[in-house]
């Protein structure tokens, strides 16, 4: 019975992708078997486990708009333990034909319950807005991650994506939790990183993780080989930051 | 006759809020006149520039969606020549409310048109998204500046936004043009940033500024203090890079 945690925050740039990618392959090496399903017509979770997204012919829109069948458009990725329902860039035009349809908001789920039984976890990459694909992609979710990165306009943009995971709360799933915040690209040179981190655990105490995940160039480098963090080099501080996320994870869901 | 620049990428976190914020501080004090147009939800711009977004009444949201007048909405920063249309987060709900209108992508347009004679220069932050209001405010431009930042990421997007752009171009601005890209949060110790200038100077060479803005990180403190980089450290290389920046567009048009 796979667990299904969605990484969003409206800001751009704050690590959701480089979350999903690297929690993703942690729990793959820890052996529990991981779905990536990259809800973003960027694609950069796509290319990030090293599909390029231009050859991908059936993704995530064919399943949504389509009724394409899942399990046939899951790819492997070459971390054991780790799959993909890809991205597309014609997922751009998902939003405009959700529009109207009597059910628009639970079409990621009806997706996503058709396969998570095959998986432990199931981790969905949003893109920066807090559109219909986004809320689909909350709706599906048994909880999410937010990842906040260590600078001030990441902070400002915080209470209203929790408004709004209130909102999907009350209205699409009762059942959506908040898994954590995830503080990213903490430098601990930076006055402005540490006030960040500060400001975020006095008022959200409970729900930061302890996992700090700190800045390191390593993160950025691996997608350009199409790989994760793990496979890239395991011995980064990338890597032993998004494995102490994955402990984290897994032991706040009796599971470790 | 104020020339509308509109600074746009479907990538987040790549710099357009920094840039838009502080290339528009440095046209100011270059004694340009110059409005800025938050056309972003978040409203980073808004508040970059010292206003909280929480207690904007009336924004850019008012002007395209209930015709106010634009004139009544803008507000004065605290750098001479520097004006602003403030944005709020009802933002988010306009591109719902501009589906199915007939002239939906002008509206922008419209609402730029009636304030731009009063200004040297109009410039748009974008938010991280290809929808509706972007397309508006490609729209409304006479040219675009295109912030790409020096990660791999960032690099992966840069030919479906500039197939946007030339859609825009045939279909609904014949008049828009390319100012340039701008490679930012430059970081000459890393061989990753190096590879991406590399790469963009040899795929677009003529279009890419010779100005490089470097990682500065009093570029993301002068935000929390809601000034520009100007207001904030005139002398850091954040300054420095944006107040180069508009020189070489000074220049490009002819201006300087
Ligand atoms: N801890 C880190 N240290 C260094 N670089 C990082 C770190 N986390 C992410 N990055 C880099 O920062 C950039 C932004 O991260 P990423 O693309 O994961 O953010 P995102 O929130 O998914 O962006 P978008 O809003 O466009 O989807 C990427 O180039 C990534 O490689
Ligand atoms: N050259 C730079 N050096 C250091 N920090 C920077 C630089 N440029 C931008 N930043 C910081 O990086 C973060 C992302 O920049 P910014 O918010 O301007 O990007 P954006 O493209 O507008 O993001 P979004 O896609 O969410 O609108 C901000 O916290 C900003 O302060
Ligand atoms: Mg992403
Ligand atoms: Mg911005």
């Amino acid at each position: 019975m796979g667990k299904v945690i969605a990484i969003a925050n409206q800001k751009g740039g704050v690590g959701k992708t480089t979350t999903a990618i690297n929690l993703g392959a942690s729990l793959a090496v820890l052996e529990y078997r991981t779905l990536l399903v990259d809800a973003d017509p960027q694609a950069n979770a796509t290319s990030g486990v090293g599909f390029d997204p231009k050859n991908i012919k059936t993704s995530i829109y064919e399943c949504i708009i389509d009724n394409a069948d899942p399990k046939q458009i899951i790819l492997q990725t070459t971390t054991p333990n780790l799959d993909i329902i890809p991205a597309h860039i014609d997922l751009v035009g998902a939003e405009i034909e959700m529009i109207g349809l009597p059910n628009r908001e639970y079409m990621m789920k009806k997706v996503i319950d058709q396969v998570k039984d095959d998986y432990d976890f199931v981790i969905i990459d949003c893109s920066p807005s807090l559109g219909l694909i986004t809320v689909n992609s909350l709706t599906a979710a048994d909880s999410v991650i937010v990842p906040v990165q260590c600078e001030y306009f990441a902070l400002e943009g915080l209470g209203k994506l929790l408004n709004t995971i209130k909102i999907v709360q009350s209205r699409l799933n009762t059942a959506l939790d908040i898994e954590g915040i995830l503080l990213t690209m903490y430098d601990s040179r930076l006055r402005l990183s540490k006030q960040v981190v500060e400001e975020v655990k006095t008022h959200f105490q409970q729900i930061v993780f302890d996992t700090l995940i700190t800045r390191n160039t390593r993160l950025s480098e691996a997608p350009s080989y199409g790989e994760t963090i793990i496979m890239f080099d395991a011995n980064s501080t990338g890597a032993v930051n998004h494995l102490n996320l994955a402990r984290e994870i897994l032991q706040k869901n009796n599971l470790a």
